[in-house]
This record gives C-alpha cells, structure tokens and sequence, in this order.
C-alpha cells in the first residue's frame, strides 16, 4: 500500500 | 487518471458550470445556498495551496485554477452582483457547526503533521459537508429548480465516481488513501436522498419538490 502524502487527484 | 475519474472530473466541472450559467442567464441566485459556495471556496482555497508547492500535470494545475477561479466567481455573483436576489432567509445553516468539527478531526486524523497536510485533509472533510447549507436550504423550501437539481446531481455524482476510481486505482496501482476514500463515502451517502428524488422525479420531466 502507498501510503505516502503527496496528493495528485483533486 | 483513469476512465472513472476523468468523468468523475467532468461532473465536477460541469456542476460549477452549471452553477454559474444559470445565475449569469436568469441575473439571480434564488434557491442557491451562498453558505454551501463559502465552503467550497475554503474547499478549493485549503486544498490547492499545493498549487505552488507540487506539480503533478498539466490537467491538474489547471483543473485547480479553473476549480479556484470559479468557486470565487460565484461567490462575486451571489453576494455582490446578484446580492438582492440572495435568498438569505432560507440560507441559515450555521457553517460553524461543521467548520469547527472539520478542523478538530483534521488536528486528530491526517496523515502528517504538516501545515499544507493539514490544510488537505481539513479541505477533504470540508469537503464532505459543504453542501449540507444547500441541502438544508432545499429543504426548508420544499422545493429545487431543475438547474438546481441538475447542479447538484452533477455535484454529488463527482465523488461518486471518485468512490470507483479509488476501487480501481487499489487494484491496479495498490493505492490508497484511507482519509479521502472515507470521507468521499460519507460526501456521497449525504447526496443519497437527493438522488433518490432526482431519479424518480427529475429525470422524468417533473419539478424537483420534497415529499409532504
């Protein structure tokens, strides 16, 4: 799982 | 991106539009919660900030832009061009009992504890309530035209679609986001009785009125 922060939806 | 949140960003996008055209062509904002438009200025304002920070794409960076601009333009028509149509007796929600909720749960459950992170996941809660002003203002009235009603069917048909791109982004990339699948679910389900009354009434040519 990704559950990095970076957000790239809006 | 993904066939389910290109629509998913059209819907949105055609909301705002929608929004917008139909106080510039009928000069007023009868019917249209000025509270629910104040909230997602804060919405766009408090997510977007990133907008200076990362860059993602070309179509996200104007998306954002085009998300901003508008939310500001509407709220230019409802409380300064188009004030005297302002229905302001009907829109009495207090935004207080979901601001201070919405910046207590972001302090409590966000990913980081960072300042821009916090500004994100303040706005993706805020988000999920916003539109509750516009919802308790149709239902005060009993009653939505049917632009309105295309608004917000628009409107809440956005997360909806968000909610399938999120499955399908878990199973073709492992991503997940547990604060924005979670609170898109619940943005969703506040749209659910609305939907509910826009299929079976909207949708088949009669005026959007709540049942007795």
């Amino acid at each position: 799982l990704d559950t990095t922060v970076g957000h790239d939806e809006l | 991106m993904n066939i389910f949140r290109l629509l998913g960003d059209i819907c949105h996008l055609v909301a705002i539009i929608v929004l917008l055209l139909k106080i510039w062509k009928t000069r007023s904002c009868a019917g249209i919660s000025g509270k629910s438009q104040i909230l997602f200025a804060l919405v766009y304002t408090t997510r977007y900030v990133d907008l200076f920070f990362t860059y993602v794409s070309l179509y996200n960076s104007v998306m954002k832009v085009i998300f901003l601009a508008s939310s500001y333009a509407t709220l230019y028509l409802i409380y300064v061009k188009f004030k005297a149509t302002y229905d302001f007796n009907h829109d009495t929600f207090r935004i207080e009992f979901l601001l201070i909720p919405c910046v207590i749960l972001s302090l409590l459950i966000t990913h980081d504890y960072s300042p821009v992170e916090l500004l994100w996941t303040f706005s993706i809660y805020l988000e999920a309530v916003a539109i509750l002003p516009q919802l308790f203002m149709v239902s005060k009235t009993g009653e939505a035209e049917t632009i309105t009603s295309h608004y917000l069917f628009a409107l809440g048909a956005y997360r909806a679609l968000y909610i399938v791109n999120w499955i399908y982004r878990y199973y073709t990339e492992s991503f997940i986001d547990g604060i924005a699948v979670v609170a898109g679910i619940i943005q969703t389900i506040l749209y659910a009785d609305f939907f509910y009354l826009y299929i079976t009434k909207v949708l088949k040519g009669k005026d959007f009125k709540l049942p007795a």
